[in-house]
């Protein structure tokens, strides 16, 4: 499903270099459920944000079902950003003047085949299931951090993608929400999706079943956990 | 040093009521080192933000070294933020077009008595106390989430204030940054500060002397706790 190979992302600030992927190879099958571990400044956000393709590397490559991505035109990557990734920013990235309900529609705006009518269900429901369903004329200034990170996750799964990728997705949410929103994830993940999850806490890591750990922009780990 | 009685913050939206504080009276001595927590949406935030004079109750008062918050003049408040206060947001709040350094700079310049080149060096040991030595030159889009969110632990401890305000300060950390930069707090605490600390994570919170536990803008439960 997705192949890394050898991937680079350096930054020049001045005469100094920053290597924010110090050559990064790793493949991924469809129904995997990926956690991505690490330091702060190691490198999880750069990498997501790749394979996301919502950034280009400096250099090496990158294969979605076998295409070479730096192959492919604006119009097959926004296809694919839009239709197959559900993208969960660690900054969540909301539109600040619009409601939790209208930047939930958002992805189904750009996906012209389904009716306004169906859009409002669809994005309801979506909120509904991360317990935001009395937010929804909420824009994210009127929110708390953990409900605004919710409505983030909303918009990342109402479009049904095939791949899901997640950075810290429960970072601002207690323990019992965030649970709620792992159990979200689990049952996506049964439904046959691909999970990719960068998290700092190792109990929400424990929901998936391999653990990928970066250390200075380089892989340090990958491992097959065994989930109970 | 901080008295809060009957604190209520209720937002009018359209025909619903939010009630983020719904009465909440609680004292703060000077010295203490307490935790806040409770679930997404809880009011934590917002009880941060009223102690740290950045927003106004709907009703009830709050007082600090006895005066009351509501007879204070702006110039009184305006001391109190930049002096005897250091907030570090849930949200950040950097200035996107500024370095860290000058970031970090920022209370030091409101705070007219210090010169130019002495905030320089006061800014810098405050990002190498948070281990932020090597991203100095970096805007805010230039680091990583958990780097933007040690800069702005570090803006909050640059001015030495007496009381610290850290609204989930490790949320975008992992476990040995996370640890590193409670260390600096526990530090801070020895010296005589005042802590209030919001975070949902157990381990943080163990690092106090105290939790209060918000549950739908109500205090639901204060407590000491034993610290080893
Ligand atoms: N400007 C606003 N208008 C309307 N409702 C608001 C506004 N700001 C906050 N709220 C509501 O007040 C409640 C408390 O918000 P607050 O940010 O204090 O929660 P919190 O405990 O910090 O949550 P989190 O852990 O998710 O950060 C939330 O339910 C939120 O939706
Ligand atoms: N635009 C940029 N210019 C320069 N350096 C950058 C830029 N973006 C990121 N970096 C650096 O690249 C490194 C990796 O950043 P990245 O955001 O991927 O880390 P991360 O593992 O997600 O960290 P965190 O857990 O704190 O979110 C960091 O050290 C950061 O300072
Ligand atoms: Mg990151
Ligand atoms: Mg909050």
């Amino acid at each position: 499903l997705i192949q890394v190979k050898d991937l680079y992302k350096i930054y020049q600030m001045g005469n100094v270099e920053v290597r924010a992927l110090d050559g990064v190879s790793v493949d991924i099958e469809s129904n995997e459920y990926i956690s991505i571990m690490g330091p702060s400044g190691s490198g999880k956000s750069t990498l997501m944000n790749l394979i996301g393709c919502l950034d280009t590397p400096t250099s090496g490559d990158f294969f979605m079902d076998g295409v070479n991505v730096a192959t492919m035109t604006d119009d097959e990557l926004a296809h694919i950003r839009n239709k197959q990734i559900g993208f969960v920013f660690q900054t969540f990235n909301l539109l600040p003047k619009s409601t939790s309900l209208r930047n939930v529609e958002l992805p189904l705006i750009y996906n012209g085949s389904i009716k306004a009518s169906e859009r409002k269900g669809m994005a309801i429901s979506a909120l509904e299931r991360v317990g935001l369903g009395d937010r929804t004329h909420h824009k994210p200034n009127e929110l708390s951090g953990g409900q605004r990170q919710r409505v983030a996750v909303a918009r990342a799964l109402v479009n049904d993608p095939a791949i899901i990728l997640a950075d810290e997705p429960t970072g601002n949410l207690d323990s019992k929400t965030g649970e709620e929103i792992m159990a979200l994830f689990d049952d996506l993940h049964q439904q046959g999706n691909t999970i990719i999850l960068v998290t700092h806490e190792e109990h929400i890591a424990a929901h998936a079943n391999r653990v990928v750990r970066l250390l200075d922009g380089k892989i340090s780990e990958d491992v097959l956990t065994h989930r109970a």
